[in-house]
């Protein structure tokens, strides 16, 4: 079991709408995911169209009798795919959460019960570095970064980088970062700002070689398919945003492999 | 004086560009402004060119000896604008922070040393409804929310309009929702699905009033003003940009006269 999270605590670039297209892809191509929504605003959960019923991950956060499993909060979507729901009120559980002396762990432990269930788990996490975020981390052998190529997504993600190899040093050596990969790549008037801060990401000798070939063009169909909960395979199977993703998860297949 | 906040838990869209906008129109307008950047990814700091050694808010979260006032840690960048500059470790203090027992009130006590020197404060906050961003709501008369017209932006919205009625019940009975409105909003291509939800948006009852007439047009002139570390109106004074927050700002005016 493969177990992979998409993570940048600047807002807004598309962690979502990637760890969401790239569940899909891995579904289609006939592998078993389970997605694991460890935002408390629950983009991807309202997206997957999962009652709002369904018992989230935020009641398996505390300790003592009768808290769930995270095994038991699989909610299984499809065939190949099942998720385990966030909420809102998540973000009062993180808190306490935060407070046990092992909560880095809490992923890594729990994903055991499920090894042989699946053969990926995708993870989305919040824009920030809190608790949950930092256990999908050390549960994680990669790590996989949208970046809108820009003055505040540059900066952001020096503060994941910095993080991902404190944990790798302190609880998980397996962890990496994965790749990072452009989002939202707008059309033709952004070029020159876009193109600017790709050339200089990609002449950073440390961040080279983890830049990945495919962007993500800017393309509404991927907002379209969020509205109408369905996978952007299902919703325009020909548009930009099916391709780019597709081409994405072969390139993440290949560096994983 | 007074207060205004721009929040929105869902992330990238378009809080700190707002923020960072209106408070260089109120400048522009004779005002004195004091802009606070209550988010640890430090945006609008890094926007605005201050020096990353000049010390940060941070320090004034903690208690005890030797901690600095907030008005000890305003940065003039030019004579009618100053700013709190924010920085990532700021994230660590948050924690702390949250742990005292009248953190609410924070910024409303800070704030009153600096009554007589500014006409407005401007505070931009991180994407979520943690402990700066609850503080710097109870201080504020109002707080103004930017959108971005689709499924995941219109499911945070409910979340900051409930705490908001929350905060106001039991902390701060003149803090009121000023207005909602539309960021990012593309070309032609987007329109169908941003009408969409702009008309759901505005046929709810208890919303339609908040809507604001003025829209922000997506425009690349304003993350080059970012990149520049330029107020837009310095960098692009014709572009849409700069057009849409001058209107913005003045909306804004009127609706907190
Ligand atoms: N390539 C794209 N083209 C067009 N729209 C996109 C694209 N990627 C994402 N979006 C839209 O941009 C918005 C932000 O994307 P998304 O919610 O996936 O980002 P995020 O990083 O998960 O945000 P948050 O930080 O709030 O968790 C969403 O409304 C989404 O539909
Ligand atoms: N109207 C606009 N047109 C084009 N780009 C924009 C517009 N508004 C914001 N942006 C760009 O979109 C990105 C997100 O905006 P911004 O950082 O202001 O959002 P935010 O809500 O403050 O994000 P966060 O949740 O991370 O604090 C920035 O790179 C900014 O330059
Ligand atoms: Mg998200
Ligand atoms: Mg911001």
């Amino acid at each position: 079991m493969r177990i992979l999270t998409f993570a940048n605590n600047k807002g807004g670039v598309g962690k979502t709408t990637s760890a969401l297209s790239v569940a899909h892809r891995l579904v289609e191509l006939g592998s078993k995911v389970l997605f694991i929504d460890a935002d408390p605003q629950a983009n991807a959960s309202t997206a997957s169209g999962l009652p709002a019923e369904h018992p989230h991950l935020g009641l398996a956060l505390t300790e003592g009798e009768g808290v769930p499993t995270l095994a038991s909060l699989c909610y299984p979507l499809s065939t190949g795919l099942s998720m385990v729901r966030s909420a809102r009120i998540m973000a009062q559980q993180e808190k306490g959460f935060g407070n046990a002396p092992d909560y880095q762990f809490f992923f890594r432990h729990q994903l055991e019960d499920v090894q042989s269930r699946f053969d990926y788990v995708i993870i989305d996490t919040a824009p920030n570095l809190g608790p949950l975020t930092v256990s999908a981390l050390v549960a994680s052998e990669a790590v996989f970064i949208p970046l809108q190529p820009n003055l505040f997504g540059s900066e952001g993600m020096t503060a994941l980088i910095d993080m991902v190899a404190r944990l790798k040093r302190n609880f998980n050596p397996q962890l990496r970062v994965g790749g990072i990969f452009f989002t939202k790549y707008s059309p033709a008037y952004r070029k020159a700002l876009h193109h600017q801060y790709a050339r200089d990401l990609q002449a950073d000798p440390a961040l080279a070689s983890l830049i990945m070939s495919q962007t993500i063009r800017e393309n509404v169909s991927l907002d379209e398919a969020q509205s109408m909960q369905r996978p952007i395979y299902d919703w325009a199977p020909n548009s930009n945003g099916a391709a780019d993703y597709r081409s994405l998860t072969d390139e993440i297949l290949t560096r994983i492999s």
